[in-house]
């Protein structure tokens, strides 16, 4: 025999912007279908197949607070594989979440996920949100300063920016002296980023 | 005379933004 389907899943489109704390549950199913052989009055033999029995797994899915905006959407995709009886999930979002996956209480087959936002997933900044403010060389202290000002959304704030600085002698064929990446934290909308360095400084 | 070529990325977006060269300046 054989299971049908083998592997059930399902897809919950989450649309809702109101921030709250929604469960939601489904059931996957599936039927074990045998094969039948049947000898008629005549002798001869055929086979159907019918289903011997019905398995029912129920999940449970419950979201932490999160906001999804005007036309963004989540899609979370849970799925159960009878013959290898391994359940597994998809989330498609603009959050990430950590995914708490738990076996439901009694003897109830099935799971439950609970989905804790941690945060937006980071999207690839506008060029505009690092702009140069200034770069300049203090004779006394023999030192050049690279000075530049962020302009991120609120999305940004606890991830980090990685700066990539190559300082070059300029002339009529440029040369390389170095390049150096300046990690930071960004925890502000507006900021200001200041990087200083010497010839030689920089591998 | 001296410049930077500068450009940043945020962790995680896979992303780097170049953002090109500064203006020289001059070194004594």
């Amino acid at each position: 025999g054989h299971y049908e389907p083998e592997t059930a899943c399902q897809t919950l489109h989450l649309i809702d912007r109101d921030g709250t704390a929604p469960t939601w549950r489904t059931t996957l199913s599936s039927d074990y279908m045998m094969q039948y052989w049947e000898t008629d009055h005549y002798g001869n033999s055929h086979s159907y197949w019918a289903s011997a029995a019905s398995y029912n797994i129920q999940v449970q899915l419950k979201t932490g607070y999160r906001q999804l905006r005007d036309r963004e959407t989540e899609y979370i995709k849970v799925c159960y594989d009878f013959y290898y009886k391994r359940e597994s999930y998809s989330v498609t979002s603009p959050f990430t979440y950590e995914v708490i996956k738990r076996a439901l209480p009694g003897n109830v087959s099935g799971f439950s996920l609970e989905l804790i936002p941690l945060g937006r997933t980071p999207q690839a900044p506008e060029a505009s949100a690092m702009e140069l403010s200034e770069f300049s060389y203090d004779h006394a202290s023999k030192q050049f300063t690279l000075l530049v000002k962020s302009n991120f959304s609120s999305d940004y704030y606890g991830h980090k920016v990685e700066f990539s600085v190559e300082l070059m002698r300029d002339g009529l064929f440029d040369s390389s002296k170095g390049k150096q990446t300046y990690e930071a934290e960004i925890n502000a909308a507006s900021g200001s980023y200041i990087m200083k360095f010497k010839e030689g400084d920089l591998p | 005379k001296f410049f930077v070529k500068w450009g940043f990325s945020v962790k995680g977006t896979g992303a780097f933004v170049d953002k090109g060269r500064t203006d020289p300046v001059t070194v004594p």
